[in-house]
């Protein structure tokens, strides 16, 4: 929307009502996570600011489009809008777009079809001139999160919406992710040069190898290479596409000897946010015995040459494929990443290699799950009884046991992926609190771009609510499985007790699983992370306001802060204090006037202070007493028997 | 034991619901399907 007044600062305030499913109070905060990735604009809670962004759960997902300079401004994320992609489009209207279909030019790529259009609904498929709408020199994007689907709107069962170039037509209205253009747009309407949280990718395609150096401390080097003739054939950045072009980088372990060290450094980086994550593909065909190891150099005043941290090591028999492998880092200072390799003591005829490295300030997922021969999967019929792959058992960090099942050729709808989320018996249900209160699974299809900020990964959650009951059996879905599951087990054959699926039979089209990146080396991965999200049942911040039409004046910031036992709350220097009620013989005291005192209280203290003295004070007393009885009475004895030696003598 | 089918639930009852089909469903009839223009704001 043309129009300064329409946009927001880079910095949005944002309140997320208590309204709001958990779920989707989850996948807010995740849908921030991705604009700290992709652009410049971040969010913060709200302050008190002029205009701020309240998300609440109303009657279906909307927006309104662009800062309408109006105080609070509402998004609803209503039932059923608890989706990554639809919250990014909802925020995307907020920060001033319109859909993808209605710029001044699209009819130059699209073809509206009027008569399948539902009566009264023709107003949908308006566009808007250049004097109103601005494409800010982007081409027309038909991967945009912001454009319509085939079907929207339709009368029937024929499209609404025809692609001019047909190959589009199953790809508009994806609400995977961000597009290259949404963000590239996005970044010219908010003059955008950086990102909060990216911090560095490269795929080793350019001579430059993205600036990394080659330590002099060292007795080998990494190589910049395309083919390893004992693996890997190919690069990982354009597995699949095309052999011999891509680059990666190669330590060879098939020659020289054992402790041989070739350390690779990444050039300086500048954390803002104090955790990275580090990403990258790993490829062995050397031996068991060689190991890599990841270490981070951190640069302070008191060690201006560096301090080496070890934060990973990576070792393992070959295995004939690229790995996905992820790092948590913490580092705060100016820092390098470096990739030690090490040569084994056993023989290896390859070594190993490195590819699309991603480093971000961003969580790490918590676990990876590879599905190899993926395209043999997807052709193939119904596997297996159930016709269901299932993940390997995890753990949330809390110790709820979990399975994730993604069903190949879908339940019943035969072009779709479906995901359930399912907890099982584990090591610790003796200790745990059942029904499973508020984690939150989340569960990545990886788009497996090289470059972390162009990914459109599919992405999907799940929250256990402790509340929730089945219909059919009456039972908390959540409840412990050996209560309410079914029997079960790993391949291995160990058994086990599988609780209820929770999740969804549309995780993804075939059509969408098949573009992108999803399937690259016929593997696809599958990123689970599982979080407590309970601190997230209040979040709604009652700042009192006063409100004239077009300004709102903050006088109290610290209804948030939480008075307890009706303390009252106010702001001194700019923080929120609370003064505590105080009654005849009782009080309340604590930041938060949390602690309760009485009178009572007092008094008992001072007795038990007074008895406990007079206590110790006795026994000081008797002991000291006991102590000059025995002294005298040893000088007494020592007198007598001198008395009895003279009186022998003599 | 024999594998026995654990019951699950659909959020999605196998249908594909985007933002305009929810907010159809719903009776909502807002611009283009999902944009809440400046003057429907309730005063």
């Amino acid at each position: 929307i043309i129009g300064d007044e329409y946009r927001w600062p880079h910095t949005i305030p944002y309140v997320l009502e208590d309204s709001l499913e958990m779920n989707a109070k989850g996948l807010i905060l995740k849908a921030f996570e991705q604009y700290r990735l992709k652009t410049c604009i971040d969010f913060k809670p709200w302050e008190g600011e002029r205009n701020y962004i309240s998300v609440f759960k109303g009657s279906g997902c909307w927006s309104s489009v662009g800062n309408r300079q109006q105080g609070r401004q509402e998004i609803s994320i209503g039932q059923s809008c608890d989706r990554l992609a639809t919250i990014e489009h909802e925020f995307l209207h907020a920060l001033g777009f319109w859909h993808e279909q209605s710029r001044s030019d699209r009819d130059d790529y699209v073809t509206i079809m009027r008569d399948r259009i539902q009566a009264g609904r023709e107003h949908n498929f308006n566009k808007y001139d250049d004097k109103t709408s601005d494409f800010l020199n982007v081409p027309y994007d038909y991967t945009s999160v912001m454009h319509y689907s085939k079907t929207a709107f339709m009368n029937g069962t024929e499209p609404t919406i025809l692609t001019n170039i047909p190959a589009f037509i199953d790809v508009i209205g994806q609400r995977m992710d961000f597009s290259e253009y949404d963000i590239q747009k996005l970044s010219r309407l908010y003059n955008c040069t950086s990102s909060l949280s990216f911090m560095e990718t490269c795929s080793f395609e350019l001579e430059n190898v993205c600036g990394m150096v080659q330590s002099t401390e060292d007795n080998d080097d990494w190589q910049r290479i395309t083919q390893v003739s004992s693996g890997p054939q190919d690069d990982h950045t354009y597995a699949g596409i095309c052999q011999e072009t891509g680059y990666f980088l190669h330590f060879n372990t098939s020659t020289g000897n054992p402790g041989d060290r070739a350390v690779l450094e990444s050039r300086f980086l500048y954390p803002k946010r104090g955790f990275q994550c580090l990403q990258f593909y790993y490829f062995n065909s050397g031996s068991e015995g060689d190991q890599l190891n990841i270490l981070v150099k951190e640069y302070t005043e008191e060690n201006p040459n560096g301090t080496l941290r070890l934060v990973g090591t990576i070792q393992g028999s070959p295995v004939g494929y690229w790995e996905l492998h992820h790092v948590s880092l913490n580092v705060m200072s100016k820092f390098r990443i470096v990739f030690e390799g090490v040569k084994g003591s056993t023989a290896s005829n390859g070594g190993f290699s490195i590819d699309d490295i991603n480093l971000s300030e961003t969580a790490c997922p918590h676990h990876v799950w590879h599905i190899r021969n993926f395209t043999h999967l997807l052709n193939s019929s119904p596997l297996g009884l159930e016709g269901k792959l299932y993940s390997p058992p995890f753990y949330s960090p809390e110790g709820y046991a979990f399975e994730v099942s993604i069903y190949v050729n879908g339940s019943t709808t035969p072009f779709n992926l479906a995901m359930y989320v399912s907890l099982i018996s584990g090591a610790n249900d003796d200790f745990l609190q059942w029904p499973c209160a508020w984690q939150q699974v989340t569960v990545v299809l990886l788009d497996q771009h090289p470059d972390i900020r162009q990914r459109m990964s599919n992405v999907r959650s799940v929250t256990t609510d402790p509340t929730y009951v089945q219909e059919s059996s009456g039972e908390y879905l959540w409840d412990r499985p050996n209560k309410v599951g079914t029997n079960a087990s790993f391949p291995n054959g160990t058994q086990f007790m599988r609780g209820p699926g929770y999740g969804t039979s549309a995780f993804l089209t075939h059509e969408r699983l098949k573009i992108r990146d999803f399937i690259k080396d016929d593997g696809v991965f599958i990123l689970i992370t599982t979080e407590d999200i309970s601190h997230l049942i209040s979040t709604e911040q009652n700042f009192t306001t006063t409100q004239t039409p077009h300004q709102m004046t903050t006088t109290d910031v610290c209804a948030a802060y939480g008075c307890q036992n009706d303390g009252i709350c106010i702001v001194v220097d700019g923080k929120p204090v609370c003064r505590c009620p105080v009654g005849v013989d009782w009080w309340y005291t604590g930041d938060k006037c949390e602690t309760k005192g009485t009178k009572e209280n007092t008094v008992i203290i001072a007795v038990a202070s007074s008895l406990s003295i007079f206590a110790v004070m006795l026994i000081i007393t008797v002991v000291t007493a006991c102590c000059i009885k025995k002294k005298y009475r040893k000088k007494i004895n020592a007198i007598n028997n001198l008395k009895f030696q003279n009186a022998s003598a003599f | 034991l024999p594998v026995q089918t654990p019951f699950e639930t659909d959020e999605d009852n196998e249908i594909e619901q985007d933002i305009f089909d929810i907010n159809e469903a719903l009776g909502l009839n807002l611009f283009e399907g999902d944009i809440k223009l400046e003057n429907e704001r309730n005063s």
